[in-house]
């Protein structure tokens, strides 16, 4: 069955998407990848060239049940990324889902299903809260990769997002586990990079990935062509960062 | 009675915070501030000098009411300037106000008492999502000030707050406006960000502040000394551009 990794972090905007996307890239080389957009802003949908006035039915209608996940999955610019895209009915989905039966395990339960093992690996992109769209997701998940800015306040907040973890594993879904922390757009240029980097490695030790991702102007570029980094600028800091990310992945998977 | 103006955005990491503090404390020169922190994450407390072990009881008490918001408020390092701390408990709010009574209004209601007549201006830091906590600051605000981020995936989810503010507007709070869009991390070396000033200034006309706040690393590194830019560098242009909007906000008022 496919291996489901989560990309959660409640702090806003420190790399959760773009890090879902160009890693799923990277890795649709060679591995059967499927993106789950769990997040209601829709940006791995756009970022993977899905425009919004296109999205029918997509990650809601999965919670919601009801239909066959192969119905719901779109396919995207490269042969084995699929994507199944965030749907406009996401953004009343904690509301409408707090009441109902399994309310955790509505992402686990539609997953678990024979489609799914045509896929080696499945990521979800989850939005910047510790709500029931993420909780769903960690039900779902194997290990949450947790993306981390080089800044101060996304450092402070590294405590949440690790022991919501924690908390998942000894309650819902004992298989949970941290995949890693990855430190994103790194400034070398600037002190703050260097002083956040060696905190979280000082305290999460192996835990953190070796790859850091650079600040590279390219990824951002890229979402607004609906293309990931290796397709929109191949030669970039950024396409070079996310390869070797996903080189070091499936060797960290290989001897855990 | 004081003005109360919410700083929302669903998206994350688009300088919302910054801007509540910063603007706050460009403000408190010469008129009384309270800056609420109604963000689980608790950055604005940090950024403010309210660290994480010193705080007991605060916006999730108010919220929760039975206690005097007199109480719950604590002095800042600005004489003008207080603040309602962000409490641990805020993390659950969402689930437990859920089934409550006026669920949406319980900050309204809570700012609705004599010992807000102390105050001049009102802010409310919002956590990156549109649940429970930001509608209760949409119900209880006069008006959203948003920050964007100059980048593609914030121009993105733009109009999902513009749409919600007139939602709201539409049915719990009759009275709330759009008080402007706020372009933040403005980097003059790269040209995606002019193409997204040029965009939403072509959308929203007047309703984008003219100032707009560059990329400027001391905005990042002043949070980790628990101070406002304008009292860790107060010759940067992060100082200055905060100034240069207190002034264009409150002539705004005034035109108003
Ligand atoms: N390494 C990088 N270098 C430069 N820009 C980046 C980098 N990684 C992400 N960005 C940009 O920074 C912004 C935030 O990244 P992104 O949207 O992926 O974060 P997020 O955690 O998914 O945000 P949210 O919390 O809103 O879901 C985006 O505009 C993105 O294009
Ligand atoms: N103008 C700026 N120049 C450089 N860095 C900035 C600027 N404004 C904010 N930052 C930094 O960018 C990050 C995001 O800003 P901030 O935390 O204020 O955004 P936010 O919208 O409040 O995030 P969240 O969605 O998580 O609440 C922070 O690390 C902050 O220090
Ligand atoms: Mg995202
Ligand atoms: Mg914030």
């Amino acid at each position: 069955p496919p291996r489901i990794t989560a990309f959660a972090n409640q702090k806003g905007g420190v790399g959760k998407t773009t890090s879902a996307i160009n890693l799923a890239a990277a890795l649709a080389q060679s591995r059967r990848v499927l993106l789950i957009d769990l997040d209601p802003q829709g940006n791995a949908s756009t970022g993977l060239g899905i425009p919004r006035h296109e999205r029918g039915a997509g990650s809601y209608a999965a919670l919601a049940g009801g239909q066959s996940l192969a119905a719901l999955t779109r396919p995207t610019m490269l042969d084995k990324l699929t994507i199944l895209p965030a749907d406009p009915d996401l953004a009343g989905a904690e509301v409408e889902l707090a009441a109902t039966e399994r309310r955790e395990h509505r992402l686990a339960d539609a997953l678990a299903v024979p489609d799914m093992a045509g896929f080696d690996d499945i990521f979800i992109d989850c939005p910047p809260s510790l709500g029931l769209l993420t909780l769903n997701a960690l039900v779902a998940a194997d290990s949450v990769l947790v993306p981390l800015q080089c800044e101060f306040f996304a450092l402070e907040g590294v405590s949440q997002i690790t022991r919501t973890i924690d908390r998942v594993a000894r309650s819902l879904n004992p298989r949970l586990a941290l995949e890693g922390i990855l430190l994103t757009m790194f400034d070398r240029r600037n002190n703050l990079s260097e002083l956040v980097a060696a905190d979280v490695r000082a305290f999460f030790g192996a835990k953190v990935f070796a790859t850091v991702i650079p600040r590279n102007i390219r990824l951002s570029e890229a979402p607004s062509h609906g293309l990931p980094i290796a397709l929109y600028d191949p030669r970039s800091p950024g396409t070079a960062a996310y390869e070797a990310l996903a080189v070091e992945f499936l060797a960290r998977r290989k001897m855990a």
